[in-house]
């Protein structure tokens, strides 16, 4: 019950926020009772479901800095089983904001702490920074899960990301893991990413997940229409790809 | 002479560093003495010369926080004509640390003062985010050039991109203006970005080159071997978009 995962990589676009919404969807699909949070003030999170984030009054931004403002209050529910925290631009001055506060990497865990056991899971998607943001949803996270694509850039921000995790893990969340790392966008046609996953398999084995998410453009085409690909191409392989993920996290477990 | 070219969009993975490398390196070939700073406490650039940013005692950040610090005492030649400024995860204290700075907008075009005018072009690789490093990008910019890629949920971060440059024109660097906008990663074979890359034309018009980077593996395979495409791969269609792209700037005209 209410497990917390934080979606994290500091490189850009690897598909932190395509896979928040896919797997979620999957675990809702599967009566898995999921809350989405949006931790980054570019809210493509939000925006991915129809939410306008501009015209929102209240977001994460107004829990994390007021004082006893609940989260209770910026739930939306998004489809069955299915609910969403939302976030917008305000959300870029929290950084700045909190940098001074008494007890801020642990914001967001104090925040959730009412509201986890409500849930089966809890995905917290982050923007492409090791920022203060990103430390609080590790923090209060149970679990790590990394999105990654198979290129050489990409590659290269791992070290900082374990080194990060390592450090979150040491002086505020023992009980933090890595649940799994996810290659995404994935062109089994390219000798390039096929050596860069063989590599990454080798260096971190059975962390890596057999599942890889194909690339496909119906990923790009579903946000446009305010859909998961589970719904905008329910049988397309890449939306299989997802809901064999949450299979394997919910049972915690994949044949290697 | 010594024209400041802000490589800018808070949409993560979508070639700001390619570009930064590769019209870099396109730049020098024909012979225009270039300077590439990588702005990015990730540090891509850097790494994608064969830099090892971790192992780097100075670095852009010293400039920017040290008092008298010159700019020219981080230099490193990497090429004829071709010159970078590297960074490393010091960078990622700056924000924070200069927050509170007396002009702490100013501090990378004070510090290019003395050295623009030694280069016929200076490109800075943002991170994906428009925070003070950014902003002193935009700030000590003459120009922006914005790649994108045509995907809904990157295409959303046009407006706040829009806004943020308007606001530092506005306050901080009237001479600012946009370059161009350049589509990357283009796959002509699929609709979807067919249809955002003629949307976004239809809305921005001449501001978005009739030059389009092509999807292609190498560009992922390139900064393995440490060398901008136009080396790795010269005869690719890639490395020739790049050189046309640099003619087109050195121009100052494209025909549509
Ligand atoms: N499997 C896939 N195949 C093709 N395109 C994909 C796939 N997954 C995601 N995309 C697209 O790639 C782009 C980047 O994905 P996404 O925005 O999810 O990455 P991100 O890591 O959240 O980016 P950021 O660092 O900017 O937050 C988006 O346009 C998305 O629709
Ligand atoms: N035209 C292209 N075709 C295929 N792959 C490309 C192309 N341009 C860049 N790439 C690859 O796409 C990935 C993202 O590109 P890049 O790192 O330049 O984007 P970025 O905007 O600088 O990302 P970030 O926001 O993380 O700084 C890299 O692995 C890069 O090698
Ligand atoms: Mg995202
Ligand atoms: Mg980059």
């Amino acid at each position: 019950m209410g497990r917390v995962i934080a979606v994290v990589n500091q490189k850009g676009g690897v598909g932190k926020t395509t896979t928040v919404i896919n797997l979620g969807a999957a675990l809702a699909e599967r009566q898995q009772r999921t809350l989405l949070i949006d931790l980054d003030p570019q809210a493509a999170l939000s925006n991915s479901f129809g939410l306008q984030p501009d015209t929102l009054e209240h977001t994460i931004y107004n829990v994390l800095t007021g004082s006893d403002f609940p989260l209770a209050a910026v739930i939306h529910p998004v489809r069955p089983f299915l609910d969403l925290v939302p976030a917008n631009i305000d959300l870029a001055a929290a950084e700045a904001e909190l940098v001074s506060a008494l007890g801020r990497e642990y914001l967001l865990r104090d925040a959730l702490e009412d509201i986890r056991q409500q849930y089966a899971f809890v995905l917290i998607d982050c923007g492409p920074n090791l920022g203060l943001l990103t430390i609080n949803a590790l923090t209060a996270a149970d679990e790590v899960l990394i999105p990654i694509i198979c290129e050489f850039l990409a590659m290269r921000a791992m070290g900082m990301l374990i080194q990060t995790i390592s450090r979150v893990k040491k002086r505020l969340n023992p009980q933090l893991r890595v649940l799994g790392i996810l290659g995404t966008m994935y062109d089994p046609r390219t000798i390039h990413t096929r050596e860069v996953l063989d590599e990454l398999r080798s260096f971190l084995g059975e962390k890596v997940f057999d599942i890889v998410i194909r690339k496909s453009i119906r990923f790009a085409e579903a946000p446009a229409a305010h859909q998961p690909i589970l719904e905008y191409a329910s049988s397309h392989p890449g939306a299989q790809a997802y809901r064999d993920l949450a299979e394997v996290i919910i049972h915690g477990e994949e044949k290697h």
